[in-house]
């Protein structure tokens, strides 16, 4: 995350290969289920044998001794419709939920975040010198109204996107990052809104950032839930 | 610190079949896979063992999988192990220790049995000592050419056997990565550890969770993008060691699935000119050793393209990456690479959300069969002709009978995939009401609240 703080995302999980490294984020919207992006995997029907989740700690790396710190196999990755560019990862067993880890409320279909309301997005990904890599970092950023969004682009806003609105600062996701969440405040809960996406460039200043935009989606989520 | 399972051939989940008549094999007995070898090994008769892992039980066994009226079969309860000697179709030093099944010379004569006096009467007589047996090549007398056997042709008494050394057997490609041969020492002659061992070295490469590595038993491999096959070694003072393994001449490299615009899988055979990371940075030069120093020089890994400075997959990464010019940001994955289309080509189409497609489409979007949605297996339908006798569906074709927003789907024949979209595509004239709706009210139950006080806490 470039211009943001050390901060607390109970959501927000690393995804890990063999080796052990992080490479993408994703967010738990249940106990054995998490959301992340198509781009983070090599295929729809990949072999995910040695890859993990790690969830419950701020650091990127945590000691062995970190007690909070959950470490999960992944079991299972499964696609989302083609233009959705999501996939689900099943986890072999539940994650347990604390102080430290959280679900992300899912939106009801086809919502709308309205314009101006604040997100975050989190992750362990690039700082570009702008804060403590190795810790989460999280930032907020402000959701513009899709139509303001689509001009800024000039028309090739496509519905399943979601943006939020440029800052002078450069604040945005970046490389590592992927696939983590895009939560907003609706209610009193937090909400998956958006998952981050590769982009060509982090946090460009003074340009909408684009974000996957899940309520599209929240139907084909409950159905690979519902059917294990 | 070598284990006496070095000496087997493990197979997982795997059990050998005798034919009735033989005689049935010692009761099993209670023991760690290391105790059955060891047993193993110190028994003559003795050739494989199963070890039924949940009990820790191990049943001794005669024979092999290349005995006489012996079959394999799955069975998740066993692995069995052979003994190496037995299996194996090269031979380690003079082959003295080979009891493999070839029973021809390298002039193609049959052998004479061992037994036999003619038509070359010879000293050799099987004992259950030495190994003789039937008219297999052999290396009784230390022959340095290896294995050989006396003919039944009368003019020529015996021939060598021409068996490859295991080092010379297989052969490897590139670096090796794809090398599957039997070779369990390094280059200077120490034994290979087990990747399934993590004594006398830990180490993270274990076959569960690599496997399409090829991690088997102790032989040389090359997970991780090393120069060439490698082993951890038995020698507690030395960790890992390069293997000496022929380079092939005959056989071309398997060819990559080349990209340049886009990327498949983890981007292997990407040969695309992206040069730069996703946050701007440029890419360092892959000869070049500053301002980050590493091992992937492009003389050493000749196909792997590292030209330039282009973002590459060269271990098995991820994704396509490069070092990167910054001196703090070592490593960057390319994601920003868009990945290369891999569904199906749609035939058909459907309107709106095709919960009025009746179509004959009956293929998933990655082209795995659908399940007929009659059919109990491999998945439990919950929406079946049964419950959904208006929505028509019949044999195992696509439809949509729960007006899923993303079109027909069906059941899969992949008892991995409950269920997936299908190759059919939204008609080009088929408008969907626009999915942007003003927000209602809405309430959350038991998500998406977190402590505020650690968030704080954390700035």
């Amino acid at each position: 995350i470039v211009g943001g703080q050390p901060g607390n995302s109970p959501w927000t999980v690393s995804i890990r290969n063999r080796a052990g490294v992080h490479f993408c984020g994703g967010s738990l919207v249940k106990e054995q289920w998490v959301i992340s992006t198509r781009q983070c995997f090599s295929s729809c029907g990949a072999d995910l044998a040695g890859y993990k989740v790690q969830l419950g700690t701020l650091f990127k790396d945590p000691g062995p001794g970190d007690p909070v710190q959950q470490t999960i196999p992944i079991t299972r990755i499964v696609c989302g419709p083609s233009e959705s560019q999501l996939v689900m990862l099943k986890l072999a067993r539940p994650a347990t939920l604390n102080r430290r880890v959280a679900l992300i409320c899912l939106p009801p279909e086809r919502y709308v975040v309205p314009a101006g309301t604040i997100c975050e997005i989190a992750g362990w990904g690039e700082t570009r010198g702008t804060a403590d890599g190795s810790v989460l970092n999280v930032a907020r950023l402000p959701v513009l109204a899709h139509g303001e969004c689509n001009t800024a682009l000039r028309g090739r806003l496509k519905e399943g996107e979601l943006c939020t609105a440029p800052l002078r600062a450069g604040v945005g996701a970046c490389e590592g990052d992927y696939g983590g969440p895009l939560a907003c405040l609706t209610a009193d809960c937090w909400v998956l809104e958006g998952v981050i996406t590769p982009s060509r460039v982090c946090a460009r200043t003074d340009q909408p950032a684009l974000f996957i935009r899940v309520s599209l989606y929240v139907d084909w989520i409950h159905k690979v839930m519902k059917m294990g | 610190h070598r284990s006496p399972l070095n000496d087997f051939q493990r197979l997982r989940a795997t059990e050998l079949l005798a034919v009735p008549a033989d005689p049935p094999p010692p009761l099993p007995e209670r023991g760690s896979a290391e105790q059955c070898a060891q047993r193993c090994a110190a028994s003559l008769a003795c050739r494989a063992f199963h070890h039924d892992r949940q009990s820790q039980l191990c049943q001794l066994l005669p024979w092999t999988q290349h005995s006489p009226r012996v079959q394999l079969q799955k069975n998740i309860r066993y692995d069995l192990y052979q003994k190496k000697d037995y299996l194996r179709d090269c031979i380690v030093a003079d082959g003295t220790s080979y009891r493999g099944t070839r029973a021809t010379t390298e002039k193609g004569l049959r052998c004479q049995h061992w037994q036999a006096t003619t038509p070359h009467d010879h000293r050799f007589l099987p004992s259950p000592r030495n190994g003789l047996e039937e008219n297999y090549c052999r290396n009784p007398d230390q022959d340095k050419r290896g294995p050989w056997c006396y003919t039944v042709d009368p003019k020529i008494r015996h021939q060598s056997c021409g068996i490859k050394k295991c080092e010379d057997a297989v052969c490897m490609t590139c670096n090796g990565e794809d090398y599957r041969g039997t070779m369990d020492h390094t280059e200077s002659g120490m034994e290979c550890q087990r990747w399934d061992l993590q004594h006398p070295h830990k180490h993270p490469y274990h076959p569960d969770k690599y496997p399409d590595k090829g991690l088997d038993d102790n032989y040389c491999r090359n997970p991780d993008s090393s120069e060439r096959p490698w082993c951890y070694t038995t020698d507690p003072g030395r960790e890992r060691e390069y293997c000496r393994i022929r380079v092939c001449t005959e056989k071309r490299p398997r060819s990559l699935n080349i990209t340049t615009g886009c990327f498949r899988g983890k981007g292997e055979g990407y040969r695309g000119r992206v040069n730069v990371t996703v946050s701007g940075i440029p890419c360092q030069r892959w000869d070049a050793q500053t301002p980050h120093q590493h091992h992937f020089m492009p003389e050493k890994y000749p196909c792997k393209d590292l030209q330039e400075n282009y973002c590459r997959n060269p271990d098995g990464s991820e994704a396509p990456w490069c070092f990167t010019a910054h001196p703090t940001v070592r490593i960057a994955f390319c994601f920003h690479i868009r990945r290369c289309p891999d569904e199906l080509g749609a035939q058909e189409c459907y309107h709106g959300h095709g919960e009025r497609y009746h179509g004959h489409v009956s293929k998933t979007r990655k082209g795995i069969t659908c399940q007929p949605w009659a059919a109990q297996a491999p998945h439990v339908p919950q929406i079946s002709p049964v419950t959904h006798p208006e929505a028509h569906l019949e044999e195992n074709y696509c439809r949509n009978p729960d007006n899923d927003s993303h079109g027909p789907w069906c059941y899969t024949m992949d008892p991995r995939t409950p269920f997936d979209y299908c190759a059919v595509k939204p008609c080009s004239s088929s408008m969907v009401p626009s999915v942007l709706e003003n927000a209602d009210a809405v309430a959350f139950e038991r998500c998406g609240r977190r402590d505020e006080r650690l968030q704080r806490k954390g700035r």
